[in-house]
């Protein structure tokens, strides 16, 4: 009955069984603080964002940062060797991380990771991408959708521009990462899942 | 589950990070 934490923003997949849930999530909860603070300062450095209600700028944050780590972190999956690096720089054998109980969540990230990384984006290209998985005025609990929806097309314009004079000869680049946003929503529905077993459990 | 960013505290660190951030603009 050993618990694993598979999740890469842990340290390491393993847990102390002498800890209990709630000391357990206490540092679970000390390894991704510090990732999702950097995801709210890279929100608050988004043009136009700062400009949206403060109700709106939370409601973004609460139901984007999942997928702007997945984004952020999809260099820790290395599909070629098959490991995930965990925050604590260990790296792990996507097989003993099965064997550890991961299921399809892990496998579909590495699966989007390898693809993302695949498509070679700029450091700037990625930047302006994770502004665009951020800003979505189809979140739930959007109070004016109207401005979420004026700073997201805005947004689409100036990558489908960056990505157009980048790649030239590549016009499917564009539409690939297009295609990424409902592979990331599939992905964070995935992750409430797990968190609810995870809470059950 | 509806609300898993509640559940997990991450309204409490994203609202520390930017209300924090308003109250040294507003000093």
């Amino acid at each position: 009955n050993r618990m694993y934490l598979v999740c890469p923003m842990n340290t390491s997949p393993h847990v102390d069984p002498l800890k209990s849930g709630h000391e357990v999530w206490e540092e679970f909860s000390h390894c991704f603080t510090p990732a999702v603070r950097e995801v709210v300062e890279f929100a608050k450095k988004i043009p136009g964002f700062r400009v949206l209600s403060q109700h709106d700028q939370v409601s973004l944050l609460k139901a984007g940062t999942f997928e702007v780590l997945v984004v952020r972190f999809a260099s820790l999956f290395d599909m070629k060797e098959r490991t995930v690096t965990f925050l604590g720089g260990n790296k792990y054998s996507v097989d003993a991380l099965r064997a550890m109980g991961s299921g399809d969540l892990l496998n579909s990230m590495s699966d989007f990771s390898e693809k993302l990384m695949n498509l070679g984006l700029s450091e700037e290209e990625m930047s302006l991408f994770t502004a665009v998985v951020l800003v979505s005025a189809d979140r739930s609990g959007i109070e004016n959708v109207n401005s979420v929806e004026a700073l997201q097309e805005t947004l689409i314009r100036a990558l489908r521009s960056l990505i157009t004079r980048n790649h030239p000869n590549e016009s499917a680049v564009f539409t690939k990462l297009l295609l990424k946003l409902p592979d990331l929503r599939s992905l964070n529905n995935m992750h409430s899942e797990q968190l609810l077993a995870f809470k059950v459990h | 589950f509806n609300d898993p960013a509640s559940n997990l505290g991450l309204e409490d660190i994203i609202r520390k990070a930017l209300i924090g951030n308003l109250e040294e603009r507003q000093e």
